[in-house]
């Protein structure tokens, strides 16, 4: 059992959630935060067998897209110069970070 | 160190996490929600020295309990037949996943 | 590539990121709640290669200061007695876990 722990933006939470429940992949969602952006974001947890790891990367890669956001420049630090325009960010479509499980229990 | 992290019901999080504090089991607590019943969930963090582990599972078992849900059907996606009738799903007490802890620091 | 787990102090957490991503540190910020004093703080998720744990850590321990809490002592059962004085409980810094990740993919 490997535990998948993907961020994805909000936007493509649903479908995707949608798409796992489809598949029989057990899923659980946690609302998070970005730390650049400070923007909400979601973070999915799921316990899947290592032999259905490359279907579920794949079903994140069909679903979840890059987007590119502009936003205003804000200062890390009262008094850091800014840039005087818009700044362009590209937020990647998910952020996956694979685990191993020593032990899986449905009590 | 091991750490724990359990999907509960909402309706058994508080008297579990009691029974841990009240047996010295460290515990932060995430609302999460269910992929399957969109239904708000709780996911329990617990970092366990690895002799404890025993223990911590037989405390949850014995306080987290399978429950039956009356679900209406709800369509996947537009267009799809609907069941005529509600269905029953039963919600398990509790999904546990064990990961090993490389390195463990209280700052 | 390693995955950090930090519980702390939701006084010490917009500091913290702020740094992190000044020195280009991942990090996805999840809202928590302590098991023991029943109050909100933060868990920080970050992914981290393996040559940069050391300065994150130190950059943690850095910003984030254990603090004193004085609480009014709280029944854990009905009926349990009660110390008759408000108690002190430190709360550390930041309870950090690390852990392996197997596969780390941006997509
Ligand atoms: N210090 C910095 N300087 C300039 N640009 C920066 C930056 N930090 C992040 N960015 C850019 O901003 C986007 C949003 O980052 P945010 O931290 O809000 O939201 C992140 C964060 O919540 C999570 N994430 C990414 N890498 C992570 C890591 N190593 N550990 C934990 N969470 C991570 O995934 C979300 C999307 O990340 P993604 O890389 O696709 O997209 C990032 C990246 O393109
Ligand atoms: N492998 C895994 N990875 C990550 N999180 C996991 C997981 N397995 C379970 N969970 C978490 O635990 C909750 C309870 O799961 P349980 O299997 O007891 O109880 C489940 C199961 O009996 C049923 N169920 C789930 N997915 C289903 C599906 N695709 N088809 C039919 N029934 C499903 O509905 C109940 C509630 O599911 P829901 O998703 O709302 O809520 C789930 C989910 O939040
Ligand atoms: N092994 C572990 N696994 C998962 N999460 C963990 C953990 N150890 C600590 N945490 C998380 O870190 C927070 C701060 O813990 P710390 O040990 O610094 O500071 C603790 C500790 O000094 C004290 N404390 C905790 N449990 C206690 C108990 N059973 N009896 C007496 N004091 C306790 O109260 C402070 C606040 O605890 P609280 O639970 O509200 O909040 C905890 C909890 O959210």
């Amino acid at each position: 059992m490997k535990l998948i722990m993907a961020v994805v933006q909000d936007i493509d939470s649903p479908k995707l959630v949608a798409e796992l429940t489809r598949n029989n992949i057990g899923v659980t969602k946690l609302s998070s935060t970005g730390g650049f952006l400070q923007r909400g974001n979601t973070t999915l947890l799921m316990g899947v067998e290592e032999e259905r790891l490359d279907e579920v990367l794949k079903i994140i890669e069909k679903i979840c897209r890059p987007r590119k956001h502009v936003i205003a420049p804000f200062p890390a630090s009262p008094g850091e110069t800014m840039a005087p325009y818009p700044i362009e960010v590209t937020v990647g479509g998910a952020t996956v970070f694979v685990m191993n499980v020593e032990r899986f229990e449905k009590i």
